[in-house]
């Protein structure tokens, strides 16, 4: 059973980063997250293995080129808040 | 295969 809210997910970094790969995906909209390091911050913050990324720190990104979403990860210290939802639900 | 579209990839 896929759970199709939108998700916000609240993570610390550790010592290899938040866990997860934010990915581009030629000639679709939004950016997806793979790769996510079990038991890694984004796992254990409930981010799941291709999620759809929508907001970092409360910051709607949706139209936002792909490099300056991942400036606002790294921006973001040793904290970061991002609202995903499943590839389903968006 | 979307794994193959992949044109941007990033470790975070």
């Amino acid at each position: 059973k896929v759970n199709h809210k939108p998700r916000v997910c609240k993570m610390v970094k550790g010592p290899s980063g938040f866990g997860f790969n934010l990915n581009m995906v030629k000639n679709k909209p939004g950016l997806f997250i793979n790769e996510v390091q079990r038991h890694g911050p984004a796992d254990v913050a409930g981010v799941e293995n291709n999620d759809v990324l929508v907001e970092v720190n409360g910051v709607n990104v949706i139209n936002e080129p792909y490099d300056n979403v991942v400036a606002r990860i790294k921006e973001s210290g040793d904290t970061v808040t991002l609202l995903v939802c499943s590839k389903d639900a968006y | 295969n979307m794994i193959s579209l992949v044109t941007q990839k990033t470790k975070l």
